[in-house]
């Protein structure tokens, strides 16, 4: 059955949406049957693929709410192998209304459960927070991936996401572990961007991803076409580099 | 009394704290009085400003909970006339302690009314979500400062972000206003990043700001040393963008 993998990091702007869609389309290309659930109100990830988000009626939140089967809002997005569940501004409004709701972190676990095993990966997008979606979603997942962008201020919130994991995987989901650190947007002219790495490779020597993701205007445009940056920009240095990470990741789920 | 400013966009990464910290130093360094207020959890300000927030037991947290008068969270940033109250991992907790409480969403806003005389401009840091802190934000502001970067995913969530400050106008806030938009992190490489300009200019023709803010590396290395980018990089475009912004926003609030 699928492995769900929830791509997370609170620190925002760092590349979780980037690096969901790329590593789901390079999976889905490797024959891998992939679902994208986006788990963030900003819905980028169906702009990302250029799934439009008109008359979304059956979305993440209502999978959340249980208003409707899982099953009825999976969407296709025109590639083979790779589906999504898109996410609309009413997920911002979740934690509130579900504050008095018995098993409340689960929602998101069982709904999945039930399709499963019709995906070899379920990836879920999730927005810059820790709040009740994120831990939901850590809840639901086999496994994290962890972008992080190559700057200073992303290695501040470090601690805090390995302790709220630790903490998930300790009271609500004992199987969660870490899948890999996706280091993003590498900018080689600056000494600073080496520095974060190798921080990086201090605080988490076994999960970090050899092949950083270099900064590149091309991968900011690409989701103003609504195409993955195998199709924007095929010869690209981002997109050779988000394909080396999703072949170490397939290796590291036993997929190959 | 002080004007009190939301820095804020659900968008991650767009440079909310990069704003909020370099016009607090720019308004400070013209003899206003200021007070910077990090309301992320990530409490990335006080790491900007180079303040320690080791043994932090009086922070934003404290302030909302109301278990710390305001007063005593307020600490130098060895800057004339700048204050800061720093943020930590706790704050991440409070919309859920705070769910069953009466009028939890101006906490924030009753607070400040006890120091607003003593600065001229009480800035408020934002997290990237629209939740609990956000809308205390907005309860509590007089006006907004949007700062958007120039990417083509930056443009999805200014719809739902001018929905709920009218929301916060209508219903708990009738004298909330936008300052300003800052154009953040503008590529002149790419097309894209006028083409956004211009979107925004038809979304927010009044309240666009003239000058958009350069990408930087150097504002981004900024952070690591806990500078101001007039004490990191003087000359650079970066920072002589955010100090005419600062004066284009000063006028605009009357405060020359
Ligand atoms: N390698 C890259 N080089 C240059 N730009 C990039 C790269 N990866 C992502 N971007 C751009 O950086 C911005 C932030 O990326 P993205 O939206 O994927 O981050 P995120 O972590 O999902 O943000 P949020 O916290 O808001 O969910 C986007 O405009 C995206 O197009
Ligand atoms: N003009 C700029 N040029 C280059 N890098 C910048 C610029 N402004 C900010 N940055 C860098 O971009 C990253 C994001 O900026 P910042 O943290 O201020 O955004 P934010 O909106 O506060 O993020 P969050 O949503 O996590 O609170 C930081 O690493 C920052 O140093
Ligand atoms: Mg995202
Ligand atoms: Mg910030």
């Amino acid at each position: 059955a699928g492995i769900v993998i929830a791509c997370m990091n609170q620190k925002g702007g760092v590349g979780k949406t980037t690096s969901a869609v790329n590593l789901c389309g390079e999976f889905a290309r490797r024959n891998l049957r992939v679902l994208l659930i986006d788990c963030d109100a900003q819905g980028n990830a169906a702009t990302s693929l250029g799934v439009s988000k008109k008359n979304l009626t059956k979305s993440t939140y209502e999978v959340i709410m249980g208003t409707e089967p899982i099953a009825s809002a999976i969407q296709p997005t025109n590639r083979p192998n790779f589906d999504l569940i898109a996410a609309s501004e009413r997920l911002s409004g979740v934690q509130v209304e579900l504050v008095d709701s018995d098993r409340r972190e689960y929602r998101l676990s069982e709904a999945i459960a039930s399709i499963r095993t019709k995906y070899d990966v379920i990836m879920l997008d999730c927005p810059p927070a820790l709040g009740f979606v994120s831990v939901n979603a850590l809840a639901a997942a086999n496994t994290v991936c962890i972008p992080l962008q190559c700057e200073f201020l992303a290695l501040e919130g470090l601690a805090q996401l390995k302790n709220i994991i630790d903490r998930v995987h300790e009271s609500l989901n004992p199987k969660l572990s870490i899948l890999g650190v996706v280091m993003t947007m590498y900018d080689g002219r600056t000494n600073l961007a080496q520095q974060v790495v190798d921080e990086v490779r201090r605080f988490f020597p076994v999960h970090i991803c050899n092949t950083p993701i270099p900064r590149s205007v091309r991968a900011s445009e690409a989701p103003s076409y609504g195409q993955m940056l195998y199709e924007y920009d095929p010869e690209g240095r981002a997109t050779t580099a988000y394909q080396r990470v999703a072949e170490d990741l397939i290796v590291r789920m036993n997929l190959k």
